[in-house]
């Protein structure tokens, strides 16, 4: 359900993944 | 540090010794973004704290159409005070032991 996305950027690799719901706002 | 709207965390324990670290990066706060920001959720990639510079990732996260060019500057500077902070705790350390 929470699959990671993968993008290469010149030659970094971007993994993309949803925000856990208890990091969205900690402050 | 500044709050840029842009989080940038650890997202692996620092041992205080690989220059390679991974990072996680996401917005909290797309108010702090001038453009219209795709929300894609968290970012994580690796940083070398020797041999890169914050703000060419920031570039590369452009690229990769993740913000627009005229949020380059402000993911940059949200990338280079946790990497300064990181620097800043592992020298910490290097005095403690000393």
């Amino acid at each position: 359900s929470s699959a990671a996305q993968v993008v290469h950027s010149a030659g970094r690799r971007f993994i993309v993944s949803p925000v856990p719901e208890s990091r969205l706002r900690e402050q | 540090a500044e709050d840029t709207g842009v989080r940038v965390e650890l997202a692996e324990e620092d041992d205080g010794k690989k220059s390679s670290i991974a990072l996680r990066l996401w917005v909290e706060d797309q108010k702090k973004l001038k453009g219209k920001y795709k929300d894609s959720g968290a970012i994580e990639f690796t940083f070398d704290l020797d041999t890169e510079v914050p703000e060419t990732v920031a570039q590369e996260m452009v690229d990769s159409g993740f913000f627009l060019e005229i949020d380059v500057k402000i993911v940059g500077k949200s990338i280079r005070d946790r990497v300064s902070l990181i620097k800043w705790r592992r020298q910490r350390s290097t005095s403690a032991h000393n």
